[in-house]
């Protein structure tokens, strides 16, 4: 199975 | 102060039938250079972007920049009360807690005005990094709506693969599988019916269906849509806005675990 990672991990704060 | 007078009303209906059950609350950040919003959904997987330029309303004026505080379902009724051929004027004071909707009917008969409250909202900008994606097709709209919600229901998650020879949407569940491939076509008479492939290099990620579905409430607001992919990168789901700017949708892929 796969998982959904957060698009917080691919874009940090800015 | 702020004030922006829109003559196609309906672009703005568009906009937030497009995100008002994706997100809840955000801020409209008002600049003299027009109106942007991100936010993601509550369970930041998703992003959405929306870009609408002052150049693309009647007036604009923001004297300075403004975070209006809206949340969507309400802004959402609001807008239910305007005409589809209604021009829109959005006013807010520099310091004040609302926000006014002005619906002018095209012959200049009927003026409405609502007044909506605003909300303190702390929003995180993130920063989405420039990328030169691997492959970028620009397909139709509706047919991209179609081939989701097609996928829906089949299969929780697709696999979308570009190669030069086109894109392929891939899905699989209890009841079987399926595998739906555009080719790029741009010897059909109307641009708007085009595939368009640009590649750098082939790639395949996998996406949750559910998200892809309810980014193509945004179809109404362009016949094309521009999805951009990039090995272990979100999937960019662009709606061109006529004149104005855009609306992008970013989702996370699924990884392997």
């Amino acid at each position: 199975d796969r998982q959904q990672p957060s698009i917080l991990s691919f874009f940090g704060g800015g | 102060m702020f004030e922006g007078r829109l003559l196609q009303g309906s672009l703005l209906k568009k906009v937030l039938e497009a995100i008002k059950d994706l997100v809840t609350d955000t801020n409209f950040d008002c600049s003299e250079t027009g109106i942007a919003l991100q936010a993601m959904d509550s369970s930041h997987v998703a992003l959405v972007s929306l870009l609408l330029k002052d150049t693309g309303f009647d007036h604009f004026r923001c004297d300075r920049n403004l975070a209006l505080g809206i949340n969507l379902q309400n802004m959402s009724k609001m807008l239910k009360c305007a005409g589809n051929d209604d021009i829109i004027t959005l006013k807010a004071e520099d310091e004040g807690d609302t926000i006014t909707f002005m619906f002018e009917s095209p012959n200049q008969d009927k003026i409405s005005d609502f007044e909506m409250k605003l909300m303190d909202i702390d929003s995180e900008h993130l920063g989405i990094p420039d990328t030169d994606y691997q492959a970028i097709v620009t397909m139709p709209s509706a047919e991209f709506q179609r081939i989701v919600r097609d996928l829906s229901s089949i299969g929780d998650t697709a696999v979308i693969g570009v190669t030069k020879e086109g894109i392929s949407f891939s899905t699989g569940g209890d009841i079987g599988k399926a595998n739906i491939v555009c080719r790029q076509n741009t010897n059909v008479d109307k641009e708007e019916d085009q595939t368009t492939v640009e590649i750098h290099e082939p790639v395949s990620l996998t996406f949750a269906l559910r998200y892809l579905n309810s980014f193509t409430k945004a179809t109404a607001l362009s016949p094309q849509v521009t999805l951009s992919l990039s090995k272990e990168l979100p999937i960019v789901v662009e709606y061109k806005i006529e004149k104005m700017g855009f609306l992008r949708f970013y989702l996370a892929p699924k990884i392997e675990e």
